[in-house]
């Protein structure tokens, strides 16, 4: 028997919109440590690693592990019907094929209850190294989306930079050419404002800006997005879920022939 | 695209 009760409901709804339009379909693995979702896109460039802790939940019991196979579409389609500030609960029974999502309003004065049919997905699971970074860049959040976005309008593909000097993105295309450089700023009055670089050595890496605009769509999730690199390995991008757990992308780099 | 390396060749089947 799993039940759980999220009283931040609305943390689960930003989660799912920020991975569905990258995956399609997954597993998430509930065990007495809480949810994990580990999944790769299609093309099998990047993945998504997300962990929402048990301490996290308000109630938590999960008799034993269970793998609960859903489309994330149909999950996201079911989290809408929330209202963002309702407690979530999500209950299945061990051999079952369905999970039911209980949504009740603060006053508790609306109950609701969706119950979502499980589906059969073979994923292979992933080995994800500890990796000591050559170099974290910890920024504003919408700043990252930001250069994303305005990037994309240049180019598809974009070197990612990072000395003492700072974090500089660099793309090109038709249009032209374009550079962005974030520096280290420790001394903004809001922490929100604040970016924080941490060099051990530098390390330029080139990505598909398509895969980083679309890790953006997690920017409601935190106020700060980390951006961690070295070189030859993906680059993982990561936004906290408050102080409940994370959610983890690695992009695969691209390597000039 | 050009390029582009495969996120299986750096996290072995765990």
């Amino acid at each position: 028997m799993l039940e759980a009760r999220l009283v931040q409901g609305s943390m689960l709804r930003k989660v799912v919109d920020a991975v569905k339009d990258l995956v399609s379909d997954a597993n998430i693995d509930v065990s007495s440590s809480g949810f994990s979702l580990q999944a790769m896109d299609t093309s099998h460039v990047s993945l998504i690693a997300m962990h929402l802790r048990a301490d996290a939940f308000e109630h938590f019991r999960c008799d034993r592990p269970m793998s609960m196979g859903m489309s994330l579409a149909n999950l996201a389609k079911v989290l809408k019907c929330a209202g963002s500030d309702d407690i979530v609960t999500l209950k299945a029974n061990d051999d079952g094929d369905t999970v039911t999502f209980m949504f009740e309003s603060p006053k508790e004065d609306r109950v609701s209850d969706f119950e979502l049919k499980l589906m059969d997905i073979d994923s292979e699971h992933l080995g994800i190294p500890d990796t000591d970074y050559c170099a974290t860049v910890t920024m504003p959040a919408g700043e990252y989306a930001r250069i994303c976005k305005d990037l994309s309008s240049i180019g598809d593909t974009v070197v990612i930079s990072a000395t003492k000097d700072g974090v500089k993105f660099t793309t090109s295309g038709d249009v032209g050419t374009a550079n962005v450089t974030v520096r280290q700023n420790t001394t903004a009055d809001k922490k929100e404002d604040q970016t924080i670089i941490d060099l051990k050595e530098p390390v330029a890496l080139t990505f598909a800006l398509r895969y980083l605009t679309s890790f953006a769509k997690a920017t409601p999730l935190a106020t700060h997005v980390t951006l961690s690199m070295t070189r030859e390995l993906p680059v993982m991008v990561e936004y906290a879920i408050q102080d409940m757990g994370h959610l983890r992308f690695y992009l695969a780099p691209k390597i000039e022939d | 695209g050009k390029g582009q390396t495969n996120i299986m060749s750096f996290f072995g089947k765990g």
